[in-house]
């Protein structure tokens, strides 16, 4: 079973068409290996993606130096993901 | 375990696994055998069947009104709201007079879990899981973005051709049975007047197109009907929804479904996506299920409103 220790979701938010433009870059940067839940679409809306734990130092590097504005959603998806199926578990019982 | 004998006993306040809400749609069915039957449209990748619900109250081939609940596997909210529809609408009928007018002369075809095998894949194995679960050949990387693989704008920009992306496009339209086998049914059919495809989570209620910039030739009276349906939305808890055409409101997007239906002459198609708290992603708690279905019930109310006093 895939699990998710340490894999955080952030919440980024753009100034201007030029940050949306470098957040968009974060597309193609398969390496970081990352799972957009909310893509990029303009500046009023924020974009929501999953960063796993070994591409996290990475990218908020790039954020943070490109002055990008974030924060994060979710700090460990898996304790979140734990709680889920407990409730699930518990709901059935 | 608690197995609930009857649809009444079943747990509309949790998520469930794909079985239980296999056996909630034949309690269903068993329950109303004058108004729901369900029919098997065709196999997933893996074999499970792909079950629609219909909701009829006689004639032969009424106009219809499509809706389809969490093609993308991971986006849980949208099953359990499907499974609270199915309940209120048979719950409904004969009580609510806007729904009754609609059922006695149209009926309503609902696929609960669109994508079986993403959705049991998100249960046993990556509950992050999106596609669906049909291996790529030369690709170690596995399934398709069903919301990417109909034909409609297929392979032009706003989808992947890497099996490895979230957004795979597919080695072909209606490469996934899962698609193909809606596509047959659709065709077959040929009185769907309305279809809805359920989604979350961005607070959006979206029209065509996502594949062209050219507006859609009714946009405006999609565009009317859409404000009016966010507008009933928010009436319930004040959530507050974007609309638009799904390439000026998110970004272009190919191959989507309601592109395609409404090329098909399907006037009122329509994507939801359901609510966001900005907290929790596709990891919503449970205990808003039943405040988002009955918030989005309100919006279907108004499309399928419109459709039945629209006719064309």
């Amino acid at each position: 079973k895939e699990t998710f220790e340490g894999h955080q979701v952030l919440r980024i938010l753009a100034k201007d068409d030029v940050q949306l433009s470098l957040i968009k870059d974060l597309e193609d940067m398969i390496q970081f290996e990352l799972d957009f839940w909310r893509g990029v679409t303009d500046v009023d809306s924020p974009v929501d993606v999953r960063v796993p734990f070994h591409s996290l130092q990475s990218v908020k590097i790039y954020l943070e130096s490109q002055n990008i504005d974030y924060s994060i959603m979710i700090h460990d998806l898996q304790v979140m993901l734990d709680e889920e199926r407990e409730e699930m578990q518990s709901a059935a019982r | 375990f608690a197995v609930p004998r009857n649809t009444d006993g079943y747990d509309y306040a949790n998520y469930h696994t794909l079985s239980e809400i296999n056996s909630f749609q034949d309690m269903l069915v068993a329950e109303n055998p004058n108004m729901v039957s369900k029919i098997v449209i065709g196999k997933s990748y893996e074999g499970r069947p792909l079950n629609v619900l219909k909701f009829s109250t006689g004639g032969t081939n009424r106009p219809a009104i499509w809706i389809d609940t969490g093609i993308h596997s991971r986006e849980w909210v949208t099953q359990a709201s499907g499974t609270w529809f199915a309940k209120k609408i048979v719950t409904d009928y004969g009580r609510d007079p806007a729904l009754t007018a609609i059922l006695n002369k149209m009926d309503i075809l609902l696929e609960i879990v669109t994508n079986p095998d993403g959705y049991a894949y998100t249960h046993s194995s990556n509950r992050m899981w999106r596609k669906t679960r049909k291996p790529n050949p030369g690709s170690s990387c596995v399934g398709v973005d069903p919301n990417r693989n109909w034909d409609a704008g297929f392979g032009e920009p706003g989808a992947s051709s890497s099996p490895c992306s979230e957004t795979y496009r597919g080695p072909s339209a209606n490469s996934e049975s899962e698609v193909k086998s809606i596509v047959d049914f659709v065709k077959s059919h040929g009185n769907i007047k309305a279809f809805v495809s359920i989604h979350s989570y961005s607070q959006m209620l979206l029209y065509p197109y996502g594949y062209t910039r050219t507006p859609a030739k009714d946009q405006a009276e999609l565009h009317n009907l859409a404000q009016k349906a966010i507008t009933d939305l928010a009436s319930m808890f004040g959530t507050r929804y974007t609309f638009g055409s799904i390439i000026d409101t998110i970004y272009q997007a190919s191959g989507t479904t309601v592109d395609w239906t409404y090329n098909q002459g399907i006037k009122y198609s329509y994507t939801f996506e359901l609510r966001d708290t900005g907290r929790y992603g596709f990891i919503l708690p449970a205990n808003q299920i039943i405040p988002t279905a009955q918030e989005t019930w309100l919006a279907l109310m108004a499309i399928m409103d419109h459709t039945f006093k629209n006719p064309y």
